[in-house]
């Protein structure tokens, strides 16, 4: 509000004058020369007087850029060059910003620089979101995907101005991604997921910067785009933009596999936390990550002594606090007591109601306090038992305050919230650790100690969803099916359930044939 | 249920989806051979 | 059993509809991943040529910025005194190039067309380009088909090779149609 009187035609005159001398053959390398001159003008103009000045500068800027770009999308031109029309001035203004940004203050001074651009970026994401929501369905993606993308490239050039603020930059950018993402501004999603998978942003956040330090912000990311298409997935609804979008995340989602498993590895938790129950496939694609320097046993191995593998012994990395997640103070408490000293006695049997938050169908259980609650339970109870000097197995893992925990949770909770704890358990079934043979033995201990017929069935039905989707399937997964199905103490076939449809039994027997 | 939120989302999804970005849109202006992508033969190679 | 959606039933019940509902094909039994247009035996890194999410290939190579010595950016200086391009000025040798690089582009099909121009034709089946070994009339010739020495553009070791071939006519491309413009050279527009 309240621009100065004649700001805007300045900003316009200045703007013009930025983009004819950018694309002149005197701008000179990386428009230094054309930069130093247009800076004497930006002076003579008072736009850098003040920090209220130059944030409408920027304001007005963007705003101009857009306008000519939204003009220019209603023109009856093909693509081609519609776009050459609006980057013809949109690259002008990005590498005006990145030029500002980088001579700001003096070379030493980060600071500068780096209030600069999270200003900018802010002016650019405010003008977004107004437009978003002023425009509706009529909002256009393309002129904030190429600010966005083409300054992210300049500011990740090899320049040692560049290279010292780089971490900075990529966290001002990694803040703007997530005030945009895509529950926010759904109009931009598209953009915004090509904008975190490019190879450019990829290569930065998980391959470049040293010790994994942008590790966190992009699994912050990612877990901004499962949030956002989980209430979609979980109804099934699948129309064909959100089934883009969902194939979109997938080809990213290979990319980090192939590329980053251990970045899924350590993240695998979070995301676990909001990829809805029935997405089974993209949770599958993330629970198969192992560290590249490991080779997995072949599951499909006769005789596989699993309890016989070294790696077992050894805890997998978990980037989440999931203790800090078991809420209230009060509950976590309880909880500790029990498994400590098996009381208050009521603990047991007001863990049920514990988990439920509401009756609204669909929304019965807290579900994150399902997982957290599982995991740390069988963290607490791998630490107990090698405190024993003992290794977890079906016969260590029983009599235990763990196990009343679970075994309790598996007999009292209703048909759903069984389902999800049992997916909570099934969650950590991962590639060869200490977790997922503590929650194979778990799930299989579950299986064998079930005083009922529905506690086994749902137990098949968990692993078996998992398996009857595409690859690829977590190895954890396929070595506790195997042994359900193989070992005849758990006399599997003679339940009811694996007969009960002939295309169940079709589905077990197709199974059962390419593990065994 | 999908509340009222998830159906703004999903009608401003769509409108997105109308409009998706191209691969140019993240790269370098080519002056001289920019891109110019249209449906080839698929007996012709794609990549 | 459970006769609710947690159970065999309920997963059955979902099995079921996804058969006829392709909107739920997605979720169950989910995506072929290998058809998403990533080579996932690479033994180099995927991202680094990751086009899009959107892309069914790989960046071609011409498309992956890197940061160059800015004294190579001449564009800007010689753009106007480039020549237009033409396809019909270059050697067999470009156009092969321009054809095998451009996979879904335009240049593709100006390239194909091209090479029709100079007798070239595209075999749907071998999905090799060939043409009539010059001084040499076919062996057996009727109105469906016709045998005898041609030359094969190898594009994997980039030369041209003659065999002796059994040439359907239907199996050869007819004539490449062009879209009605091809811009090249679009005029930079002011503001």
């Amino acid at each position: 509000f309240d621009d100065p009187p004649g700001l805007h035609e300045k900003t316009e005159f200045l703007l013009r004058e930025w983009v004819n001398m950018y694309h002149s053959p005197a701008a000179g390398r990386d428009s230094t020369k054309a930069f130093s001159a247009f800076v004497q003008q930006m002076h003579q103009q008072g736009i850098l007087k003040t920090d209220d000045l130059i944030t409408r500068f920027f304001r007005l800027c963007t705003e101009m850029c857009v306008d000519l770009c939204y003009r220019a999308l209603s023109e009856q031109s093909s693509p081609t060059l519609i776009r050459a029309k609006c980057f013809h001035t949109l690259d002008a203004f990005v590498r005006l910003i990145a030029l500002l940004v980088k001579h700001s203050g003096d070379s030493a001074n980060t600071v500068t620089k780096i209030n600069l651009l999270n200003k900018v970026l802010g002016i650019v994401a405010g003008v977004l979101l107004q437009d978003h929501e002023v425009r509706g369905t009529d909002f256009q993606q393309l002129p904030y995907h190429r600010i966005f993308i083409m300054l992210f490239i300049e500011l990740n050039a090899p320049e040692h101005v560049l290279e010292s603020i780089n971490f900075q930059v990529l966290t001002a950018f990694c803040n703007t991604f997530h005030i945009l993402r895509p529950a926010k501004a759904p109009g931009f999603a598209f953009a915004w997921l090509e904008l975190i998978s490019h190879r450019v942003f990829i290569g930065r956040m998980l391959a470049i910067t040293p010790q994994q330090r942008g590790w966190s912000m992009y699994a912050q990311l990612l877990s901004d785009l499962f949030k956002f298409l989980a209430p979609f997935l979980r109804n099934a609804n699948l129309d064909k933009p959100t089934q883009l979008l969902y194939k979109g995340t997938l080809r990213v989602l290979l990319v980090l596999l192939h590329d980053f498993p251990e970045f899924l590895c350590d993240f695998h938790y979070a995301f676990c936390d909001v990829i809805p129950p029935n997405c089974i496939q993209m949770r599958n694609l993330i629970l198969s990550a192992f560290p590249r320097n490991m080779r997995l046993p072949d599951p499909f191995t006769p005789n596989l002594k699993v309890d016989m593998l070294p790696e077992i012994a050894m805890p997998p990395r978990i980037m989440t606090n999931f203790a800090k997640m078991i809420q209230p103070k009060g509950f976590k408490n309880d909880m500790d007591s029990y498994l400590t000293s098996r009381s208050p006695v009521t603990f047991l049997s007001e863990l049920r109601s514990s988990l439920q938050i509401s009756s609204e169908p669909g929304n019965r259980y807290n579900i994150p306090l399902i997982n957290a609650l599982v995991l740390y339970v069988g963290t607490q109870a791998i630490t107990f038992i090698h405190s024993k000097g003992l290794q977890p197995s079906m016969s260590t893992i029983a009599h235990s305050s763990h196990m009343d925990i679970f075994q309790n949770l598996a007999v009292d909770l209703d048909t759903e919230g069984r389902y999800l704890f049992l997916n909570a358990i099934a969650n950590q079934l991962r590639y060869p650790n200490s977790h997922t043979h503590y929650f194979s033995c778990t799930l299989l201990y579950l299986f064998a100690e079930a005083n009922s017929e529905a506690i086994q069935e749902q137990i098949t039905r968990v692993l078996l969803e998992r398996l009857i989707v595409n690859r690829p399937h977590p190895w954890g997964l396929l070595i506790t099916f195997i042994e359900l199905i193989k070992n005849p103490s758990f006399k599997f076939w003679n339940h009811d359930f694996v007969h009960c449809a002939p295309e169940i039994e079709k589905l077990f027997e197709s199974v059962a044939r390419s593990c065994m | 249920p999908l509340q009222k939120e998830h159906l703004y989302q999903l009608a401003m999804l769509e409108a997105g989806f109308h409009h998706l970005p191209h691969p140019s849109d993240s790269e370098r202006q080519r002056h001289y051979l920019p891109r110019n992508p249209c449906p080839t033969p698929t007996h012709y190679p794609q990549t | 059993m459970v006769t609710d959606q947690f159970g065999m039933v309920g997963l059955l019940t979902f099995i079921r509809a996804a058969e006829t509902d392709p909107n739920l094909v997605a979720l169950a039994p989910g995506i072929d991943l290998t058809t998403l247009g990533l080579n996932l035996n690479s033994p180099e890194n995927l991202y680094s040529t990751f086009q899009s999410p959107w892309a069914d290939a790989p960046c071609r190579p011409q498309d992956i910025d890197f940061h160059v010595p800015s004294e190579y950016l001449t564009n800007i200086f010689i753009r106007d005194k480039l020549a237009p391009i033409k396809l019909n000025r270059y050697g067999e040798d470009l156009l092969f190039f321009l054809f095998y690089m451009n996979g879904g582009d335009m240049l593709q099909l100006a390239a194909a067309a091209e090479l029709y121009n100079r007798d070239w034709r595209y075999h749907k089946e071998e999905r090799v380009w060939i043409t009539r070994a010059p001084g040499m009339e076919p062996a057996i010739k009727t109105n469906t088909y016709e045998r005898g020495t041609y030359y094969f553009f190898d594009a994997q070791n980039w030369r041209k090779v003659a065999k002796e071939f059994h040439l359907e006519y239907d199996k050869l491309e007819e004539r490449p149609h062009l879209p009605p413009t091809l811009h090249h050279n679009p005029s930079p527009a002011a503001m």
